[in-house]
């Protein structure tokens, strides 16, 4: 269902498919301790998605690729900024 | 301030987009608040150029990442104005940086702020209402397993790793909350937003506050 889902084309058995596997695996964990911390219906769900099969260094690698200046506090002047 | 307010309801917010494997989030994020900012002043929607951001934006790292006020002061500094998307089309990758000429239309950036607003969400949410949707920088490590609903745990203040537009808010519920627009496609998410817990400066929401003048 995730490879048609999501177009993933490797195949199984292949090395690159035991490897996704793995990291697909990892993410199964994940998202059962991820999940245990609230049951309120308007908390966040965690599941599979289009970055199961990544591990978390390659989705840092990716995706998270920004870093954030060091802002001065607001101060609700009128004129900051 | 309304208890609720999302300027997706305004008409001014452009769809969320997909950055696909390069680290561009910091330009989808700077291109997001100055699109929605020029819209608000009357202008129609047009969804401007990430890859000329992406390309041009010299003190960034292109696809290996960038910060959004290092974007807006490229933007500021120079005066380059930010074509259509139409016309620069967004590619994944960086590329050569295309000039256009002075006379060539486009959306120039007069200001910015970037503040930090943690510990005052509440001012916050005044900022967003009276200057347009916010660039952010969040930690968005547990974002990699996310569907849908408020986060509330799972993330740090103190690891700002992506960059992502704040279009509104809702304090009606239980939960109070940001209503974020993410660059990672609409099969991501919520139909490509995530919504974050207003109050405690969940990931880091309010530590780098970007909001831009025309």
């Amino acid at each position: 269902w995730f490879r048609e889902r999501f177009g993933r084309n490797y195949e199984v058995n292949s090395p690159q498919f035991d490897r996704r596997l793995f990291f697909f695996q990892e993410s199964a964990t994940r998202h059962a301790y991820l999940n245990s911390f609230s049951a309120a219906s308007q908390s966040a769900k965690y599941g599979i998605n289009q970055f199961s099969d990544l591990s978390q260094r390659e989705f840092q690698d990716l995706y998270l690729r920004a870093s954030a200046d060091r802002a001065p506090a607001f101060s609700g002047q009128k004129a900051e900024g | 301030l309304p208890a609720k307010f999302d300027w997706r309801d305004h008409a001014i917010v452009a769809p969320v987009q997909n950055q696909q494997a390069c680290g561009s989030c910091w330009a989808f994020s700077v291109v997001g608040a100055v699109q929605s900012v020029h819209a608000i002043g009357g202008s129609q929607l047009v969804e401007l150029s990430v890859q000329q951001v992406l390309d041009c934006s010299f003190q960034n790292k292109g696809c290996n990442g960038g910060t959004p006020v290092a974007a807006l002061k490229w933007l500021t500094q120079t005066r380059v104005k930010l074509v259509p998307q139409s016309e620069y089309p967004y590619k994944a990758q960086t590329r050569m940086c295309h000039f256009f000429s002075g006379s060539h239309g486009g959306v120039g950036v007069k200001n910015f702020t970037a503040l930090d607003f943690s510990g005052q969400e509440e001012a916050m949410m005044g900022h967003l209402v009276k200057h347009g949707p916010l660039s952010v920088v969040v930690d968005a490590l547990s974002w990699q397993d996310y569907l849908g609903g408020i986060i509330q745990y799972h993330c740090s203040s103190k690891r700002s790793n992506h960059a992502v537009l704040v279009v509104g808010y809702d304090t009606t519920g239980d939960i109070p909350y940001w209503i974020v627009q993410n660059s990672w496609g609409t099969t991501w998410g919520d139909k490509g937003y995530v919504y974050m817990k207003v109050g405690s400066n969940i990931c880091g929401i309010a530590d780098s506050v970007a909001a831009v003048f025309l």
